[in-house]
């Protein structure tokens, strides 16, 4: 499910974080920054939905599935936005936007 | 000596031009020498590959592709309202179309593999970019992508965060270790006076940036001029020259082959395939001495068009014989200036100069240039009338930022980088100079050049090195080396596995879930059963009081395996006063019935 949503998930058209984890390197530290990203996603609400590709320690949070009004989006939002500044593992975090991208 | 059957390669004039000898990429040569990018894989990252066609199926990698919309390994592309999902078949089938099977065309490399990574065919974020980026690294050898923001001249875009990790990631970690090629279609929006310069990609020191010129060397309506754009190679142009042919989809309206590829979309995979023929003949090549190929072969086609450089291919892909390694990155970064000083509305340019000593770079070693990068913020009312120019110490000027009469932005850069190639093999040390020109209405608010950033990449090659390394080149251009069996040994790449393992796809998720709900269903349906019929029999009274009779078992359940579960639960007393139990074999259970009469006789004791 690693970085395009699946079932039970919102789509690229959810709200979605990426983040950056601090956490130990070597042997462990992936289930360790597994552990610390499921810990986060659920203080923020968000569905962990995996590693982002190959990016250690890059985690992609999703909102879970179901229709929102404008209002509760933008809450949904504050509080995650609150949660991730001042959550001590996250080292840097975005919110993911629709990226127009065209053929050439 | 070249000859196929496939009906349109004839009119592949970008392969083979009769009509204008010499304007093409001149590959037949290097195909005759078995050079046809065998053991390469090349990956189109795009809206999909239609890897069934005839053209593409034999040479297509399943295991480097992936559909990043649907998430699920297949890239197979989506038809659309506007027939408008063939470009990754397109470009996969300039790449590597497969020759002699008289279906429609041949691939540059024809022997190489081609993945399809499907990605454009849907809403698209930064993570999915970067996913894309690095999957299946260690297969994919090189990444196609014919796309990039909109070359609309308004638009300033590029990788964000995540891709550029993920370009990163990928020249570091990708191809074991030898990094990740990533080509990269730029400068296409020449009729909106859009200048490549303002694409991220194309700017990226990672990537192969690629722009286009026409069969006869010029540069066509769509192309762009821009200082990072390492090389050009043919594409369509005006309505009078040819495009290029190609495989197409055969969904919707295509018929599985194209006249009208075109555009720097066209022109990309077409180096994507030469490098795949470089990469076959010395794999170990790295990301960075594909660009130093690059730069040291090209040639320039057209005296007014700087940027425009396509090479003889024949002895380009065959420098790698010859070819050593480049030394490892160096990089020099400034520290961030702080100007605060406004850009005149006159003719007069705003000037900075930052100089870099001889102790600046002593602790990194870089002493020539690669790619020279000036990050910069300004604000100001009117984005596109700003003109950025870069002086490298040796004089040689840079127009890294061109003004664009569509982009009114009022927001200025906001830690915008542009880059250039420009200064290549030069010295590093000197004093760079930035000019900064307003070329607006005059009556405007005046920008301000809040701050910049200078960065240098390049190598501990002296000026003397990379001399040396050109008379290498030259002397291989010759084709020395081109008869001699004469190669250089490989070192071998680092074991970096791949990907965690498989990612289960949601409709394999969906069938295991309800392999699994029937499972479980099943199984309590066959204990509840086991259960409710030893219960039934247990209890029955007549056998407390008398000769057990066990329940008449139906041929069914006896072909069916069931009959063991559902006997009484008896406790059986032998005349000699040993004890039957249920622990005993299914034979010893069917004695009574199987046993004949006489054997039967003081037996019957059989207590429940």
């Amino acid at each position: 499910l690693v970085g395009a949503g699946g079932p039970g998930v919102q789509g690229p058209r959810g709200l979605s974080w990426a983040v950056r984890l601090d956490g130990p390197e070597g042997k462990g530290a992936e289930e360790s920054l597994e552990r610390r990203a499921d810990a986060l996603a659920q203080a923020t609400g968000l569905m962990n939905a995996g590693r982002i590709g190959e990016l250690q320690g890059h985690y992609l949070l999703v909102q879970p599935a179901g229709h929102r009004q404008a209002r509760q989006v933008e809450a949904v939002r504050q509080q995650v936005e609150a949660v991730l500044a001042r959550h001590e593992a996250v080292r840097w975090h975005s919110e993911q936007r629709l990226l127009k991208r065209t053929k050439r | 000596s070249v000859h196929f059957n496939d009906p349109k390669y004839p009119q592949q004039w970008h392969l083979n031009n009769r009509r204008s000898p010499g304007r093409d990429i001149n590959v037949t040569g290097v195909w005759e020498r078995n050079v046809t990018g065998r053991g390469v894989t090349v990956v189109v990252v795009d809206d999909g590959v239609e890897h069934t066609i005839q053209d593409i199926a034999p040479n297509y990698s399943p295991e480097g592709s992936y559909d990043l919309n649907s998430n699920d390994p297949d890239p197979m592309p989506h038809p659309d309202l506007e027939n408008g999902n063939h470009h990754g078949t397109r470009c996969a089938g300039e790449i590597a179309a497969v020759p002699n099977n008289s279906f429609c065309a041949v691939g540059v490399a024809f022997g190489s593999r081609i993945a399809g990574i499907r990605v454009l065919d849907g809403p698209l974020t930064d993570s999915m970019e970067a996913v894309a980026f690095n999957k299946h690294y260690q297969i994919n050898d090189i990444y196609s992508c014919s796309w990039g923001p909109d070359d609309d001249g308004k638009t300033v875009d590029g990788p964000h965060q995540l891709g550029k990790a993920a370009l990163q990631h990928g020249v570091i970690a990708g191809r074991q270790g030898f990094g990740s090629i990533f080509v990269v279609a730029s400068g296409n929006g020449g009729q909106h006076n859009d200048n490549c310069n303002y694409d991220g990609y194309a700017n990226s020191i990672y990537t192969v940036t690629i722009g286009a010129v026409d069969e006869e060397g010029r540069m066509p309506f769509y192309a762009e001029e821009c200082a990072s754009m390492l090389a050009v190679t043919f594409s369509g142009g005006d309505k009078m020259l040819r495009s290029i042919v190609t495989t197409d989809w055969d969904l919707q309206k295509g018929t599985g082959c194209t006249e009208g590829h075109t555009g720097t979309s066209a022109a990309a995979p077409l180096a994507a395939g030469m490098i795949a023929l470089m990469l076959q003949v010395r794999p170990c090549l790295t990301w960075r001495d594909v660009q130093h190929i690059i730069v040291f072969t090209a040639t320039r086609v057209s005296p007014s068009q700087a940027d425009a450089r396509p090479g003889p291919a024949h002895f380009r892909v065959l420098i790698p014989r010859v070819w050593t390694s480049v030394p490892y990155l160096a990089s020099y970064v400034s520290p961030v200036l702080k100007e605060n000083k406004a850009i005149p509305l006159s003719a007069r340019p705003l000037e900075v100069l930052w100089n870099v000593s001889r102790m600046d770079l002593d602790m990194s070693g870089l002493k020539t240039l690669e790619h020279v990068a000036v990050t910069v913020s300004i604000t100001h009312p009117r984005r596109g009338s700003l003109e950025v120019k870069l002086f490298c110490p040796s004089g040689m000027m840079s127009l890294i930022g061109a003004p664009r009469s569509l982009d009114s932005d009022p927001n200025g850069f906001n830690d915008w980088t542009f880059s250039t190639v420009r200064c290549w093999g030069e010295r590093a040390k000197g004093t760079y100079r930035l000019v900064i020109r307003d070329v607006g209405d005059k009556t405007s608010q005046a920008g301000v050049l809040r701050q910049w950033q200078l960065i240098l990449y390049g190598s501990v090659w002296s000026p003397v090195d990379i001399r040396d390394r050109q008379r290498l080149l030259e002397s291989a251009m010759s084709g020395k080396y081109l008869h001699d069996g004469f190669t250089l040994p490989c070192p071998p790449g680092l074991n970096i596995p791949d990907e965690n393992g498989y990612t289960i796809t949601p409709n394999t998720l969906k069938t295991l879930v309800l392999i699994g709900c029937f499972t479980i269903f099943w199984t309590i349906y066959y204990l509840l059963e086991v259960y409710l019929s030893q219960r039934n029999v247990a209890f029955r009274p007549i056998c407390r009081s008398g000769p057990c009779h066990w329940p008449q078992r139906s041929q069914k359940a006896k072909e069916e395996g069931t009959e063991l579960e559902s006997v009484p639960l008896c406790s059986s007393q032998d005349p000699d006063g040993g004890d039957w139990s249920l622990s005993q074999s299914r034979g010893a259970l069917d004695v009574p019935q199987l046993l004949p009469p006489d054997l039967l006789q003081g037996k019957e004791a059989q207590m429940c």
